[in-house]
């Protein structure tokens, strides 16, 4: 039963992408069957795991709006249970246009009702750092979302509106989406603010935040300049161990 | 004469607010009198000066959309020639019906015709995380855009993209749109990708590379939660010298 989770936080800069990439992978070499669609018109996602694509290539954008299949867009990854949807910058124009669809909220969710989706175990969607039409369609979609939270100032602001939007969501198109959990990312052990703001993460959401928290890691930086999950490009390291044990986090609670 | 300068980059997390803040603080400081808008539903630059608003206070959207004047929207900062255009969450509404608004592009650019404006030496545009209706505003209304890109390998990719959206920009609306500035920022000289993104940078846009590079220093983290720009936090820090060089080598290109 495939288990979809958008990956979603308006605030930019925040470690969606970076999530989404080695969350997946870990999961992979679990034996899990995961697919990445990358939502995100910077598509980050798929020049993180070292593929670029044509602009006249099956992607996310085609996927959507155009008469692309899911097979026929679907591509593997440098590891074996784990493949892409890859993105295009052409996803840009979906805001816009969506906004002059009739039923643009559900295109996704409808999209995903292909069976050619019910071999993955989990789904993840990486999502760009706005509340637009292209989150929605992943909130709509989703059955969980994923919010990684920067262990900064600015980064805590957005958190309540997020909430108060997939509360939203819940009413009108989605009423079984939850909340997959909250990850503390980017921590710095030695910064006063850091660990201020992971003990106020704890305080207010003790139901919502992960066990595991992802530490400021350089590695988390340059792995996607090689094209590889950080799994890949430096297993020792504290990034790519943080990310393993949240795969089993997530898989211990089902 | 007023200079309108749009902080943008569609990258999320690259340093737009800090940029924004700090930079205006410095020039302030100089005895410019600079203005900051704050066009992003977030409010960080808002929130970052230590300035909260009720819902139903004068925002930037009431002045783009609504019928607030520039006098009643207006509010001082905790620096003498610093004044702010406060942001609100109300602003994540105005790119779905910007698509609905004949001339929606140049909403921002007639409103800034208002004499109120005149008095200022600087006005920044602080933009969100995205190339929609709002950033196109800022960019159809700007003499110039200063574009922070992180010292990262994600941010790096999208600043072709958005040097092809002001081509398109300067053609259809405003042919006298350059480019202030690319600014480096969250650079950390100890670390090797760091180093080779600032030599990638100088490589490939040695004309509009700053002098001037932001190092990654905790205190441009902390100072916002204080509500303070970095040079009421902690003067002789990296971070606060860092952006008042910018400042100085602004003013010096004139
Ligand atoms: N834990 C970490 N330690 C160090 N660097 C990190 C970490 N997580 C992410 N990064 C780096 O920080 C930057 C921002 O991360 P990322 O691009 O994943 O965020 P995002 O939320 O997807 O951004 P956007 O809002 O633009 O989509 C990237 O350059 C990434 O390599
Ligand atoms: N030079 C720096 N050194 C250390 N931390 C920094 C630096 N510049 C910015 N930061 C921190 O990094 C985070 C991202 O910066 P900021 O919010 O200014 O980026 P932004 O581009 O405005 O983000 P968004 O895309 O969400 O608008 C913030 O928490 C900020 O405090
Ligand atoms: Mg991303
Ligand atoms: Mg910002």
């Amino acid at each position: 039963m495939k288990k979809i989770v958008a990956v979603a936080n308006q605030k930019g800069g925040v470690g969606k992408t970076t999530t989404t990439i080695n969350l997946a992978a870990s999961l992979a070499v679990e034996e899990k069957n995961v697919l990445i669609l990358d939502l995100d018109p910077q598509a980050n996602s798929t020049s993180g795991l070292g593929i670029s694509i044509s602009q006249s290539a099956p992607s996310t954008y085609q996927f959507l709006v155009g008469d692309r299949s899911a097979e026929e867009s679907i591509i593997p990854s440098s590891l074996k249970y784990l493949s892409l949807l890859p993105g295009s910058i052409n996803m840009a124009g979906f805001e816009s246009e969506a906004a002059k669809i009739r039923g643009s909220h559900q295109l996704l969710q409808k999209k995903l009702e292909d069976p050619a989706f019910e071999k993955y175990d989990f789904i993840f969607l990486d999502c760009p750092p706005s509340l637009g039409y292209i989150t929605i369609n992943a909130l709509v979609s989703a059955h969980s979302v994923l919010i990684p939270v920067q262990c900064e100032f600015f980064a805590l602001e957005g958190l309540s509106h997020l909430l108060k939007t997939l509360d939203r969501i819940r009413k009108q198109w989605n009423p079984g989406l939850n909340v997959e959990g909250i990850l503390p990312t980017m921590f710095d052990r030695r910064n006063r603010l850091s660990n201020q703001v992971l003990a106020d993460l704890k305080k207010h959401f003790p139901e919502m935040i992960f066990k595991s928290v992802i530490p400021r890691n350089v590695t988390l930086g340059e792995a996607p300049s090689y094209g590889k999950p950080v799994l890949l490009y430096d297993a020792l390291s504290r990034g790519a161990q943080s990310y393993l044990h949240l795969a089993r986090e997530i898989l211990a609670y089902g």
